[in-house]
């Protein structure tokens, strides 16, 4: 399965630098030199890029994915990320994907459908996918993101060090609001 | 523990240490890791004293350069000299503060040992890693940034007295941006416009000492400053750089490929790409550290979502675990999968880069081109996905991840720089366009191409395959 999206990814790449090296050619037969060519092309050619990019990146994570050495229910949960990464990078940029063709209609509803599953298949393991990033709470430094959960009282805590609250009534209430209402 | 988020660990269907594992390269990785950020954390001195965010800009760089100069120190005792193991301890014992010595560590030091002969090594490293030199790596202009030949800054050669003479003939040539150049540093490398016998001889990078090495007042000629507070990085004084007749020894020149000699005669590199290897270097690490600012960002979501309830489900029954909206979910999982998409292809780049780096080294440069564009686009296209994940993740927390406490506006303003720094994005993204049509003849051809690029010759009149169960 990994393999049949890679494959879209690579097609999706090849077409679109076909396009931009197209567009360039075209160009040059109307009279432009190579130079103003490639600059009326930059918009074409940047998509072609960022196509090659994208196919490397689901090129590589389903690579390394399926050379892990681990056991077979981290690789289902790691296999499904893969999948999910790459269905939602197809969604995302559907238009590039169905331009020529390559998927029909229904195949892009098995995909968007595939989509809601993945979600659904990755959600009881979602805590788990963030701790295996092994951050301690120091580093991340965030209340809300504490390992432990207590997000509420760290909040109250964390509020607690505003300067602000050093005094009870701040100098300023006395220099601005208490002469505005005086008048 | 928060019942939820206990709940959520006990359901989980694998275990997360061998993710762990497979993520910091095998477990004697994890468990040194977890060794470093623990001494960091329980070291007292490292212990902060108010949250950085409620410290004023001077506060921040003060406590930010106490921290690091300490922790280099402690480094250099405990004996870890490998850049990640340094990295680990330093992000646990001072994770709030931009290093207002990392050019010095990541650019300063580096670019001598990789374009410095070997004088210039042995008369300037022991002096930088003691800290006696303290150096930035001066290339971006006021008004000159990833167009490097543009530069306007001149090194023009006295053969009388065998010294070039800097200047920085306008406003728009001062350098701008370098990190720890305002105040921090006493020397840098500046990239010049090389004038030698008359001729231009295109961008160089010459060796300049700024400041006293004990006042720490200016060098003659030199006047340097912080350039104000940025969205992020203000722990930094990245400053500004003005140079009126500057004069250096020629040997100040970093001469390991390309040369100049006492008659002023240049002597140019075997190869004009041969200098591209700190850039490559750099731009191979922000793919890693784009997914370490996403992975974050995601911890902190999902955590959350995992805590936070909100809105009842049916009419009086109990508000919902924001993460089990579906709506949820399509924000938070497809960042998560990229957060993880990206460390391993981080991992990857790093790893070519250090097969290609020896064959560089050998001066067999045929594979530069290829991981020179895989590097370029590869720093863009991860760049842009951690901002705009993060952003996500900010949207993902409601109200509190506006505020600071969240952590993440923090790590937004931290990593979003890596769009425009080390290359804007899109000038990367035509870099690669253009490594791409220049081979497109082999493509078409079927000629031998690098196995990266093979399918981009494949039929297009095909169609996708996809069944049902994808």
């Amino acid at each position: 399965a990994l393999g049949c999206l890679l494959k879209a990814f690579q097609h999706r790449a090849a077409r679109l630098l076909s396009d931009a090296a197209a567009r360039i050619e075209n160009l040059v037969r109307s009279g432009k030199s190579r130079q103003e060519a490639w600059d009326a092309s930059t918009v074409a050619l940047t998509w072609a890029a960022k196509a090659y990019c994208h196919t490397f990146v689901v090129r590589t994570f389903s690579q390394i994915v399926s050379d892990a050495a681990v056991d077979k229910s981290t690789k289902d949960v790691l296999t499904a990320l893969c999948k999910l990464y790459a269905i939602d990078g197809i969604i995302e940029n559907l238009g590039e994907f169905i331009e020529d063709g390559f998927f029909s209609p229904h195949q892009v509803s098995f995909l968007k459908n595939k989509l809601a599953d993945l979600l659904a298949e990755i959600r009881p393991n979602a805590v788990a996918l963030v701790d295996a990033f092994d951050y301690p709470d120091k580093t991340l430094d965030s209340c809300l993101g504490r390992y432990d959960g207590q997000v509420y009282p760290a909040l109250y805590e964390y509020a607690k060090n505003s300067p602000f609250n050093e005094q009870e009534v701040l100098d300023s209430y006395h220099k601005f609001i208490k002469p505005a209402q005086t008048e | 523990m928060n019942p939820d988020l206990a709940q959520e660990r006990r359901r989980a269907t694998f275990d997360p240490e061998q993710v762990t594992s497979l993520l910091y390269r095998g477990p004697e990785n994890v468990r040194k890791r977890r060794y470093l950020q623990n001494a960091a954390i329980q070291d007292q001195v490292l212990r902060g004293s108010k949250p950085w965010a409620f410290q004023s800009r001077v506060e921040q760089y003060e406590t930010a350069l106490q921290m690091f100069i300490y922790m280099m120190k402690k480094l250099d005792e405990m004996g870890v000299t490998d850049p990640l193991e340094r990295m680990y301890y330093q992000e646990a014992g001072a994770p709030h503060y931009y290093n207002p010595m990392a050019l010095h560590t990541g650019m300063f030091i580096p670019s001598i040992e990789k374009q410095g002969t070997k004088e210039q090594k042995e008369r300037w490293l022991p002096m930088a890693r003691s800290l006696q030199l303290i150096g930035t790596y001066a290339q971006t202009e006021m008004g000159h940034g990833t167009f490097i030949r543009g530069l306007e800054t001149t090194a023009s050669y006295d053969p009388s007295n065998q010294e070039f003479v800097l200047n920085s003939p306008t406003v728009t040539s001062m350098k701008f941006w370098p990190g720890g150049l305002g105040k921090t540093s006493n020397c840098c490398l500046v990239m010049a416009q090389l004038i030698t016998q008359g001729k231009k001889r295109g961008i160089h990078l010459f060796f300049v000492q700024i400041r006293d090495l004990k006042t720490h007042r200016h060098m003659p000629g030199v006047e340097s400053g912080d350039i104000g507070p940025k969205f992020g990085f203000n722990s930094n004084d990245n400053g500004y750089l003005k140079l009126s007749n500057v004069r250096i020894p020629r040997e100040n020149m970093l001469m390991r490929y390309s040369k100049v000699l006492e008659d002023g005669t240049y002597v140019p590199p075997t190869n004009q790409r041969i200098g591209y290897g700190t850039m490559v270097f750099v731009r191979a690490h922000i793919v890693t550290n784009s997914a370490r600012g996403l992975s974050k960002a995601c911890v902190i979501a999902i955590r959350y979502s995992a805590v936070r309830r909100q809105t009842e489900v049916s009419p009086g029954g109990p508000e919902a675990q924001i993460i089990d909206y579906q709506t949820q979910q399509y924000k938070l999982f497809p960042l998560l999968a990229t957060a993880y998409a990206m460390y391993f292809t981080g991992r990857y780049a790093e790893d070519y880069y250090e097969q290609i780096a020896s064959e560089i080294e050998a001066g067999n440069l045929e594979s530069l081109n290829q991981l020179h564009a895989v590097c370029a686009g590869l720093k863009a296209f991860s760049t842009w996905a951690c901002t705009a994940g993060i952003e996500t993740c900010r949207l993902c927390c409601g109200g509190h991840g506006y505020s600071h406490a969240s952590g993440i506006p923090k790590l937004y303003t931290y990593y979003t720089p890596g769009c425009t720094y080390e290359g804007e994005n899109n000038v990367m993204m035509l870099q690669v366009a253009r490594f791409l049509m220049k081979i497109y003849p082999d493509i078409k051809r079927g000629g031998p191409i690098h196995e990266f690029v093979q399918y981009l010759g494949a039929d297009l009149t095909q169609k996708s395959c996809m069944t049902e169960e994808v």
